[in-house]
């Protein structure tokens, strides 16, 4: 039985474009799972991270930091989207007892994604700045190894670079719910992918039929801060089929020098 | 330090919303614990709130832990000058704040990239950060870096003048094409983000105040809880709180 609590996929992750994969998400995370290679198209994958810090990574494209080498990269508006929609692929291992539930979490994506796991799809819908969870219990393998693919989507409207630059180029990206500079600002040039790629962590999560969601912690004071309350509230969801009774427990502590605890 | 443990009952396939403390007798009561201050007024103390849910027959199913600090943070605008003067914890202090938009613009963030990044903001005499509009709502590793600091943080929403109506020529005079994206990617953000004691400000937009509806739901969204609507007295003390 797998342990409560997170963890982060952090490693393995390989990356390719997506004009240059001729098979389905379907594909990938069943019968034909990617592998590095002279002729493949696929490469280690920055994630978290874009698609352009991708091929940074790899060499492909020069940096775009250095010296006008961001001229030499083509830019979303000339390429189109296609250009640097991008798959990105890796394996984790589940094992998970009968009451347990695994959920897949995306901290972030840029900007929308379809997700693939042992062959079923699911989608992430558009928005930089939003979290994705997704029950993948009755999807993961009960042991072994799931494999995992996600097609990442650029922005919406990309947008394009007059040729005098200027605030955010021609302002389309502020069509979308993202980054604003990714067109460029005075204090920096374009990004040419708009930032697109799997940009903040990929996590499983394993719980029992109860989950906690969303905390919030709020303090208040009174008699010239002597007298102070703790007040915290929490969304729990049942997952399971039953009724189910709890405990719930809230515990502060703080932490004394030397890694020693005072409970 | 302190430990409470309620009983829950959730129905099947269900999601409940629960707050301790359910009634007067199940508060967490805190006598004069370490307050949290920004960076050159004081610690920056910090406690390990967990909360957990053990299941009857089952267990422990899931479990939730956060730094937290005490503190209170007011601000108001000044009828002089202005400008929005801030207090911590009942002291008045003196902003000193810097720009930020990014760790790095690639967006290859790391703990490592934003420990130096605010600790350098903190060895500079900084108290405040402000996260500018056209950048991100930044990631819990950042504002983890600024509780432990001391870096007030003042954070935007995704709407900037220049490219959301105050721009040459004007563009996108509405803001966004999708409000209830932006509503819904704001409402995440907030619920990732506020429970770090370093988060002191929420801001519309740079220099642009957010379409209407945007406007009007933020603004809602995130005034106080009414739980916590009480009128002080002139010794701070609450005229209908917590006996």
């Amino acid at each position: 039985m797998a342990g409560i609590g997170k963890t982060k996929l952090v490693s393995g992750w390989l990356a390719a474009r997506s004009t240059e994969v001729n098979l389905t998400g379907t594909q990938l995370t069943t019968t034909n799972p990617p592998s590095k290679g002279p002729r493949s198209p696929w490469i280690d994958a920055e994630v978290p991270g874009t698609v352009l810090g991708t091929l940074v990574k790899n060499k492909v494209v020069p940096d775009p930091f250095y010296g006008l080498e961001n001229e030499t990269i083509i830019d979303i508006a000339h390429s189109g989207r296609e250009y640097y929609t991008f798959w990105f692929f890796t394996t984790f291992q589940s094992e998970l007892s009968g009451s347990q539930h695994l959920d897949l979490n995306f901290r972030a994506v840029n900007y929308s994604a379809e997700v693939y796991i042992n062959g079923h799809k699911k989608v992430l819908p558009k928005g930089m700045f939003r979290r994705h969870s997704l029950d993948v219990t009755d999807i993961v393998h009960p042991e072994g190894q799931n494999l995992l693919a996600v097609l990442v989507h650029p922005p919406d409207h990309p947008g394009s670079i007059p040729s005098q630059g200027g605030q955010g180029g021609d302002h389309e990206i502020g069509k979308d719910v993202a980054t604003q500079y990714v067109e460029g600002w005075d204090w920096i040039a374009p990004i040419r992918d708009r930032n697109t790629g799997i940009w903040d962590e990929v996590s499983i999560y394993v719980t029992g039929p109860v989950k906690i969601i969303d905390p919030h912690l709020v303090s208040t004071f009174f008699d010239n801060y002597k007298r102070v309350y703790l007040h915290a509230t929490t969304e729990l969801i049942n997952r399971s089929a039953w009724v189910v009774d709890c405990s719930l427990n809230i515990q502060v502590t703080t932490e004394l020098e030397g890694n020693m605890c005072l409970v | 330090e302190h430990l409470q443990t309620q009983r829950v009952s959730i129905p099947a396939e269900s999601r409940v919303q629960y707050t301790f403390p359910q009634s007067a007798n199940w508060q967490l009561f805190f006598y004069k614990p370490n307050l949290w201050w920004p960076n050159g007024m004081g610690k920056q103390s910090l406690y390990n709130v967990v909360i957990t849910v053990d299941v009857k027959g089952y267990g422990e199913s899931d479990s939730w832990g956060h730094l937290f600090g005490f503190r209170k943070i007011e601000s108001h605008i000044d009828s002089a000058t202005g400008g929005r003067l801030f207090k911590i914890n009942g002291e008045p202090i003196f902003i000193r704040g810097g720009n930020w938009i990014l760790s790095d613009g690639l967006l290859r963030l790391s703990k490592k990239r934003y420990s130096a990044d605010i600790k350098f903001h903190a060895d500079m005499n900084f108290n405040m950060i402000r996260c500018w509009g056209g950048g991100l709502a930044e990631r819990p590793e950042f504002y983890y870096y600024c509780d432990l600091y001391g870096l007030l943080v003042w954070q935007e929403f995704w709407i900037t003048g220049d490219v959301d109506g105050r721009g040459d020529p004007v563009s996108n005079p509405d803001g966004p094409l999708d409000h209830d994206l932006f509503m819904l990617c704001a409402r995440d953000t907030v619920k990732l983000l506020r429970n770090h004691p370093s988060l002191a400000l929420w801001v519309g937009g740079n220099e642009q105040i957010p379409p209407e509806d945007i406007n009007t739901a933020l603004k809602n969204d995130l005034k106080l809880h009414p739980l916590f609507q009480n009128v002080l007295n002139e010794n701070g003390d609450s005229a209908t709180g917590f006996s």
